[in-house]
């Protein structure tokens, strides 16, 4: 399995729509400071299902809808798909309401509204958020598995106590 | 669950020993479980010891020294379960041009079997990616991606802005 | 001593204000003591708003931008009691370039009053440099000087190693 | 008053004796991870008096002291001299034991032995702890004053939360 793209609207400073297309291999993503580019790990870590707003560094999960700019107004909401593929013996969708079999591409969307009530949805069904948890529970993804290190995480692995480090490899085992 | 973790943190301690090696082109190092403790409870202690140095508390290695020490953790308990795509957030921002070399070497050896996207400002990192996406703001509190290509590892990179769909 | 404190806070606090538009070429910055608080307890609460952007917590600012917004309040502390002397330990490591020619540009206007020690990876700052020193460890876990001087600005490096005295 | 060179022996990664020549204006110190550059930051922290052993990455005072490579062995000290030049009405020396006048140029050395004690001295006169930390009080140099910002140090101003963020203000008053 293999991630494919990434759409974003309204999430943080994306205020406009942007496709993000992902080869297998090595993508970089590169930019000036404050343009974005941490933005979009948090995007996958939030549609993912990112309960924790202090995590995607804002204070309330709201935070994460764009706010407005000098020139544009604040958005209504925020919305993420990301689009899996080569998911067949990896994803097992099957088991979701109104979907028969395992897909080959799998698309998981999260959106979130000004009240910071959120929507999910897997290949355009709704469900509710510990589907999409379990749906990449044995995969390796998802927030425990250390696959994703956002800015300066990999000093805390090291500043951590000897305890905290205990609850690192716990999680990921 | 016990002896679930017993596994875990043996397979990782092993990998880290290597890794460590590798990332550093020498030395030792290790993991142990603080002597005394209920296996259950005991905190996991990091010694790290670079090539033709003493061995000191980790908090006197330097800056690079101590990010490298967590990349070669990390890679060891990637090597326990991969994960079809890992997200890298300025791993390299502390390491000299002759350690990301090292970094980039031990990640390209993952490829088997993950898939990277690496958020990074540095030009040796960005020189072994398959594809690249610039980020920008060309207006002001708004993002915007463009990607710049390279087709497998040419580097006939050609800029062409990502249509917005 | 309420009062020193307050005098205090309220230089540091226009400084603040000033030194941020200009690392930042704009934008809107703040101290503010946290209401309700007796005056002598109050915790002091930043607000940072680059150019163009509406204003949030601070936590949702980008690294750099973190970075760059404390190196504004570090020099606005600064020009209250400027030190004959400054080290500064790789305050760069997250700045991009453009963002790293705002720091030095500042740091310049301070020679009147400090000498600095920058601690740097980043060729872009050692460019502004007066004379470099590069530090090796030729014989593994022993640190050795060398100087690489410059005379006043031109570029005319001569490597020569430092005499052991 | 500016800073005219420093002498390192012993002190950390620093086991021969080291020379460094400061000009006024810009000095950079580059090298490689490892090197001993933040080391050079340290030993000038240690030798103005520097008390905390965690504050220079240690866990104990001793620890500062060279302790060997794969072909030396440790050294039983760490000495820093710190020379100082025109210092005539900034830095006033008058008062202390054995020394007549203010000094256009001083040196402030100090010493530790494996066993923890540390020796100070002033233009050669032994000296206390507190003589070389009241040596400073006004200029601007010394713990408090923010004018040594060490590896990672300027995260923790953004990070700290408001109320340390009050003492930081105290100790710069
Ligand atoms: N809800 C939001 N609405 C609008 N803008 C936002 C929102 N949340 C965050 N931002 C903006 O996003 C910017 C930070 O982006 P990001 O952290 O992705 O930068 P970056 O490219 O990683 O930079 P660096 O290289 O400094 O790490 C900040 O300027 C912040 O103001
Ligand atoms: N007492 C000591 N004896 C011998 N070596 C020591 C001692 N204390 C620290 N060191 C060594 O000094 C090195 C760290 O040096 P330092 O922190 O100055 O590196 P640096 O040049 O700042 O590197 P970076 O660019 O990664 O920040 C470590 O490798 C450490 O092992
Ligand atoms: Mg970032
Ligand atoms: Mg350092």
């Amino acid at each position: 399995m293999y991630l494919k793209n990434i759409q974003i609207l309204g999430f943080k400073s994306f205020a406009d729509k942007t496709n993000v297309e992902f080869l297998p291999g090595i993508t970089a993503i590169v930019g000036p400071n404050g343009c974005g580019k941490s933005n979009v790990c948090d995007s996958i870590r939030w549609v993912l299902g990112e309960q924790s707003a202090k995590a995607l560094r804002s204070d309330e999960m709201a935070g994460v809808i764009f706010n407005g700019s000098d020139k544009r107004k604040p958005t209504a909401m925020a919305e993420v798909h990301l689009t899996f593929a080569d998911c067949k013996d990896v994803l097992h969708t099957g088991h979701l309401a109104g979907v028969d079999a395992n897909f080959d591409e799998v698309t998981v969307t999260r959106r979130v509204f000004r009240d910071g009530s959120s929507e999910y949805f897997i290949n355009k069904s709704a469900c509710r958020l510990k589907d999409v948890q379990s749906l990449f529970m044995d995969t390796g993804i998802g927030r425990s598995s250390y696959s994703i290190m956002e800015q300066g995480k990999i000093a805390r692995i090291l500043s951590a106590s000897a305890q905290e480090r205990r609850l690192i490899f716990e999680e990921a085992a | 669950s016990r002896q679930m973790f017993a596994d875990t943190f043996n397979t990782i301690r092993t990998n880290f020993q290597q890794t460590f090696i590798e990332l550093f082109g020498g030395g030792v190092a290790d993991l142990n479980l603080i002597e005394g403790e209920d296996p259950l409870e005991a905190g996991v202690e990091i010694m790290a010891r670079p090539p033709g140095k003493k061995p000191q508390t980790i908090t006197l290695l330097s800056g690079g020294e101590q990010t490298l020490t967590a990349v070669a953790l990390l890679f060891a308990i990637y090597m326990v379960k991969p994960s079809p795509f890992c997200v890298l957030d300025e791993l390299d921002a502390p390491l000299d041009e002759s350690n990301i070399d090292r970094f980039t070497g031990m990640l390209k050896r993952f490829l088997k079997h993950s898939q990277f996207v690496i958020i990074t400002h540095s030009k040796r990192t960005i020189s072994i990616a398959d594809a690249i996406y610039g980020v920008t703001m060309e207006e002001r509190g708004v993002s915007k991606v463009v990607s710049v290509k390279f087709t497998g590892l040419s580097k006939g990179a050609s800029k062409k802005p990502d249509k917005k769909s």
